[in-house]
């Protein structure tokens, strides 16, 4: 399984969509690479749980983005950002 | 004048549709695949 995606001295063999979301992030000022990539997140957050995931297996999903959605600055090597230290929020009761 | 810092609007044009689509199909992808662990 090739997927050193963190590799800093690794060839460019990232997939098309992580290429893709770099050269977005690229786009970005360095102050808003993390900002946006929270939104981002959430968006994705709520896009996950309109698919019907709930309780715990809703946080792990929630957990696996933003988990994530912190390395990518430095997957992508953007200048000045090397993670996002987003921070944990208290979901609600998925009941 | 004004203060010495001057933090920009990042979201001011953050649109959840459109806005780093691509990081968001990507995050949405690799958190969907760890579902298993």
């Amino acid at each position: 399984f090739e997927d050193d995606m963190e590799n800093p001295q690794g060839p460019q063999q990232r997939p098309p969509l992580l290429q893709q979301c770099c050269n977005e992030l690229h786009q970005e000022e360095p102050l808003c690479v993390c900002p946006t990539l929270k939104g981002a997140s959430k968006a994705v957050k709520q896009q996950v749980r309109q698919q019907g995931q709930q309780g715990q297996q809703m946080q792990q999903v929630v957990s696996r983005i933003y988990e994530t959605a912190t390395h990518l600055p430095r997957v992508c090597k953007i200048p000045q950002v090397s993670i996002c230290p987003f921070q944990k929020t208290t979901p609600g009761p998925y009941y | 004048p004004a203060g010495p810092f001057r933090i920009p609007k990042c979201r001011k044009e953050f649109q959840q549709a459109q806005h780093l689509k691509a990081c968001q199909q990507w995050l949405h992808k690799q958190a969907m695949q760890s579902g298993s662990g």
